[in-house]
């Protein structure tokens, strides 16, 4: 579930 | 970082700059709609607000600077520098029709019920639809400058690229965000137009 949360995308 | 994303970015970036450049040197922003842009600077400022709380790279942090600083600039020219070749006559879409569905939908549908997190939902649904507004102005007057089509042209190249970026993280990385996907599908479709 964090992943989703880590925001590397522009 | 992979090659579509890459080149999604890339293609992003050139829009915001050509339409940046081309309403600087005409010294007019006539058929540009001034709202799709405000729309676009919300866009960025709900989405990169983890710019104050994390740091993810070089190149994340200074595009996203990049992003936030164009998008202003853009609006700072159409509303005040050059508000005179302001057609705001035909730029007339209601962008309350768009701005209070899609901030009732983020606070639905979302990945965490944390304020960053529906702000990053808001801007993502908002971005799919942002462009609504340019695309009214010019059904209205019915013609588009060349640059136009080119901006029109990069920004729609730029989420589907993106599409085939979350094919390719999936495949490779086993990671997608179904929101972003749905939110990128709807974005491409109303561009192909």
């Amino acid at each position: 579930e964090d992943d989703a949360n880590l925001k590397d995308e522009l | 970082m992979n090659v579509f994303r890459l080149t999604g970015d890339l293609s992003h970036l050139a829009a915001i700059i050509i339409l940046l450049l081309k309403i600087w040197k005409t010294r007019s922003c006539a058929g540009i709609s001034g709202k799709s842009q405000i729309l676009f600077a919300l866009v960025f400022t709900t989405r990169y607000l983890d710019l104050l709380t994390s740091f993810i790279s070089l190149y994340n942090t200074s595009m996203k600077v990049i992003y936030i600083g164009c998008s202003y600039a853009t609006v700072y020219l159409i509303y005040m520098k050059f508000r005179a070749t302001y057609d705001g006559n035909h730029d007339s879409f209601r962008v309350e029709f768009l701005v209070v569905p899609v901030g009732g939908l983020a606070v639905l549908i979302n990945h965490d019920f944390s304020p960053l997190e529906i702000l990053w939902t808001f801007s993502i649904y908002l971005e799919s639809v942002a462009i609504l507004p340019q695309l009214f102005m010019i059904s209205k007057t019915g013609e588009a400058e060349t640059i136009t089509t080119h901006y029109l042209f990069c920004l729609g190249l730029y989420r589907a690229l993106y599409l085939f970026n979350w094919i390719w993280r999936y495949y490779f990385e086993g990671f997608f965000d179904m929101i972003a996907i749905v939110a990128g599908v709807v974005q491409t479709v109303l561009y192909c137009d």
